[in-house]
């Protein structure tokens, strides 16, 4: 379901050129759950930003579901964006100035459903994450970990096929952490999502499918495992 | 050199009332390293601001070096942020519009220091968290670890006799992260900073000399270890 051809990503700054990306070929299969991990810099961040259809490569082929997303309209980029993936970031992006709940509800708003549906919905995901208590708290108002959860209850909220984790554990006590890992293997499990998951914690990285290595901008080593 | 009494925070949001620290009473012996853990939301980053002098407990006594906090000038509160305190924060709070060279440099701006001596120190305390290539980007032209390392850096740079840090390896790798660990050890076995580290990685809180468990805003436990 995602096959990326040689992706090279060049940030240009003066006259140093960062090569975040340089030439990496992968091909996840629908229903597959795939662990990333890789030292601090090398680009697995870059990668799911593109595989996320958030950033465009500076070379290089990405194709989703067969179709290359160099060439699609923004249209269709925005359906898969809202619809079709959801995306858990390092830096959580939350709305500063929204609840949680509003912040879990901002995909619905962009899928057009209505308001008593999309606060069902936002309080469910929220308190699949243990976080029904905090729902009416802006982020400055959470600790860093259910920053993250919330993070995590925004990017399933609308059900996506795909969910790609940049490091959806790293704020987490090895409790909460397993709660979601437990939740992310349930998904995949019983809904047959694609999970693609950025960690640097071995006993997430275990429960994958497979674990791909970079180091440097490109893939090292891609391991298979079965749990 | 640190010790608090009964120290209660409540943070009032309408009718509702979070307990985020209810009675937390510890001591921290000069030179000793200790490490605190618990569950996402039980009150560590709470904590860590009081003993920074960053925020005033609702309730009960925080003495530094024997002088009770809340009795302070704010002279002296800000030598102490600046000078004698270095804080990692969980979410780094750097400058955006800073480089990371400027954003670890801002300490010794606070303490006067002139500007050649400033950069040469900078650069030294990036050189030590392995980002001197990276020193003249700006955060969002790093990455998550990146970021968490300039933030490192910063608290460093001042050559403070305390360093507070809240979950400093949660965006690093464990090669990077060992880095890290191994220079908050020599730091403390070579020059005997006090350190107290917030973290959700055993193998961060095994190195520590003592493990202090947080549940739900109060101390459960307590944990000598020999290393
Ligand atoms: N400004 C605030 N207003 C209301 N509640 C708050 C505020 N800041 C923190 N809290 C609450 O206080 C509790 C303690 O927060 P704290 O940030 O200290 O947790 P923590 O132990 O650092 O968690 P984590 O491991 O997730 O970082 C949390 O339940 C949080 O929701
Ligand atoms: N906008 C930018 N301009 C210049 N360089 C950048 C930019 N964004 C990222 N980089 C660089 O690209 C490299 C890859 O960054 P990326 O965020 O993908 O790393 P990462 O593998 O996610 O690291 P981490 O584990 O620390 O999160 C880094 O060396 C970083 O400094
Ligand atoms: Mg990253
Ligand atoms: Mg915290």
């Amino acid at each position: 379901v995602i096959e990326t051809t040689d992706l090279h990503k060049i940030y240009t700054m003066g006259d140093e050129e960062v090569h975040a990306l340089a030439g990496v070929s992968l091909r996840i299969e629908r229903g597959e759950m795939v662990a990333i991990m890789g030292p601090s810099g090398c680009g697995k961040s870059t990668l799911m930003a593109i595989l996320g259809a958030l950033d465009k490569p500076t070379g290089g082929v990405y194709r989703l579901d067969g179709v290359e997303i160099g060439q699609m309209s923004d249209d269709r980029l925005s359906d898969i964006r809202n619809n079709r993936i959801g995306f858990v970031f390092q830096k959580f992006n939350l709305l500063s100035r929204s609840t949680a709940l509003e912040n879990v509800a901002l995909p619905l708003v962009y899928a057009g459903i209505p308001a008593r549906e999309r606060r069902e919905r936002a309080e469910r995901a929220l308190e699949i994450v243990d976080l029904k208590a905090r729902m009416k708290h802006k982020p400055n108002e959470l600790s860093g970990g259910q920053q993250q959860r919330v993070a995590i209850a925004r990017a399933l909220v609308n059900r996506p096929s795909i969910i790609l984790a940049d490091e959806p554990t790293g704020n987490l006590d090895s409790r909460t952490g397993e709660d979601i890992l437990r939740l992310f293997q349930e998904l995949h499990q019983t809904q047959g999502i694609t999970l693609v998951i950025v960690t640097h914690a071995a006993e997430v990285a275990e429960r994958a499918g497979r674990v791909i290595s970079m180091r440097d901008g490109v893939i090292v080593d891609e391991t298979v495992q079965t749990s």
